[in-house]
């Protein structure tokens, strides 16, 4: 799936994946 | 909260003995956010709640191609609302405990 990864230059890792569509339902 | 158009929720759930904690981000409305916000879906990172500042996160977030630099107040309010939250009910928690 469209899952990625970003690791900052400080070091902290950033995973990015699709929002959950019962997220987006929620509000 | 007010409505700042990011969502932060938590990514796993709260032990409450942890300080470093896993959250979510995502953006809910894009217009209000003030630069140019390309979707990238939700975005996992781990926090500490002991260590470390909202500001600081965002900026990352900004320099890791996330969001435009205008939109880094806006960003950190999101994580500053969600990060009091936790650690509100963590306190309400441990006062029930005794």
């Amino acid at each position: 799936s469209s899952i990625s990864q970003v690791v900052h230059s400080a070091g902290r890792r950033f995973i990015v994946s699709p929002v959950p569509e019962s997220r987006l339902q929620e509000k | 909260a007010e409505d700042t158009g990011v969502r932060v929720e938590l990514a796993e759930e709260d032990d409450c003995k942890k300080s470093s904690i896993a959250l979510k981000l995502w953006v809910e409305d894009p217009k209000k956010l003030k630069g140019k916000y390309k979707d990238n879906g939700a975005i996992e990172f781990s926090y500490d709640l002991e260590k470390e500042v909202p500001e600081d996160v965002a900026q990352e977030m900004v320099e890791s191609g996330f969001f435009h630099e205008s939109d880094t107040k806006t960003v950190a309010k999101s994580i500053r609302d969600r990060v009091a939250l936790i650690k509100w009910r963590r306190e309400r928690n441990w006062s029930v405990k005794g």
